[in-house]
């Protein structure tokens, strides 16, 4: 558990480099291609020119995700953990010295797509977004419970599909809200654009307040 | 590392058993939501008068996966790892005491929904099959290797859902024999029904070699 505590310090460490330099910093996570990238390539286009934002992407593999990234118009890092199953509070640290976020910013940290281990490991990050996409059913909150109860907000993507798989809206946020009572909801579909308004609003108002 | 010597000797060690009751074995890898639990029970309600079957159950809390594989009437045990993203071989060689699997059958092992950590732990098994429904992109076998590098057969699932999702079928078994020239794959939908005879001839095949 030593590593546990490490990291923690570390990550205290960057949360008072973000407070010095007025950084928001949500850490995005999710199961394997649950809509993190595409999710913020939408934020980008639709934000940048209200906002400044970069973002931090973590992978075993390839930059993949950093070129879409950048193709949409943010500055981007990319972490490569290889064996690894999570971004830790350290590599954001050495990433930040790469990245080097505007003042008064916004910055996005994409962490490797795992609903278990990324849970344990502070970033350093005022929130922390869990997005799950109806496709994978509605039991993960349960089942997963961590990454629920370390996260503020819940995005629930892929409403598109909806007509096409048993995934019941109200038991998933039942199920999450028994494992975290404070938890806060976004439907929406990346492809379609359906709710995602909702998402921008609630950027807004975390950076208001 | 020395945490996966110790696993690859007990998983040795788990082999040996099976190989000594002719237990055919399967490790069954997947991100959270790919479809295990559900391929497991169309495969049990249709083999269930051919052969002998057990699963062993991996998740981080609930017993949800095993209740849903005893309705569908095949002997299981629910493993609950906590904070564990994956399943090891003691915890295997633990729950065969408890299972007490029967000669000449066939195991199905589900591990915890992870697409990383699960790769690294070798859990005496004869073969490994990772599940990868095309809801979550067609690039992750290239983002995480480690997984379809180890597995044998690569199931493409919910292939129902291809006319609403960009997903390219011949992509990702490309990006899958670039990590993994040998990797074998089946095209199904688990829910339709579609192609799902391929599983369960390359289970016979399997049992017959
Ligand atoms: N139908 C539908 N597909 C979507 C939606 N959002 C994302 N997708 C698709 O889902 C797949 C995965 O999307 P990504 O954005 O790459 O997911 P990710 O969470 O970043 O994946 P990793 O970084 O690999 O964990 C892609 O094929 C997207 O086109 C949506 O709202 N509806
Ligand atoms: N449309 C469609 N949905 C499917 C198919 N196979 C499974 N599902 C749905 O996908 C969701 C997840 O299925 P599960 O079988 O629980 O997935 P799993 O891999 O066992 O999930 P975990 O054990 O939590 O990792 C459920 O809502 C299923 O109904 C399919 O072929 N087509
Ligand atoms: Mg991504
Ligand atoms: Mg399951
Ligand atoms: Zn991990
Ligand atoms: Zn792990």
């Amino acid at each position: 558990q030593n590593i546990l505590l490490k990291n923690d310090l570390l990550a205290e460490r960057n949360r008072g480099f973000f407070e010095a330099k007025k950084i928001m910093v949500f850490n995005m996570v999710s199961s394997p291609g649950s809509g993190k990238t595409s999710l913020l390539e939408k934020t980008i286009l639709k934000l940048k020119d209200e906002l400044e934002m970069a973002v931090i992407e973590g992978d075993q593999q390839t930059a993949n995700d950093a070129m879409r990234i950048d193709k949409a118009g943010a500055n981007v890092v990319q972490i490569n953990t290889g064996n690894g199953c999570h971004l830790d509070s350290n590599m954001i640290h050495m990433a930040l010295k790469k990245l080097n976020p505007k003042e008064d910013s916004m910055l996005f940290i994409e962490n490797v797509g795992n609903l278990v281990c990324p849970s344990l490991f502070d970033l350093g990050e005022n929130k922390r977004v869990v997005i799950i996409s109806v496709t994978e059913g509605d039991d993960k909150p349960l089942k997963y419970p961590n990454m629920f109860q370390s996260s503020h907000l819940c995005i629930i993507n892929k409403i598109d599909l909806c007509p096409y798989v048993d995934f019941n809206m109200a038991q998933v946020k039942q199920h999450a809200l028994q494992v975290n009572p404070l938890m806060e909801f976004i439907e929406l579909s990346v492809k379609t654009g359906d709710g995602i308004n909702n998402w921008f609003n609630w950027i807004r108002k975390e950076r208001k307040s």
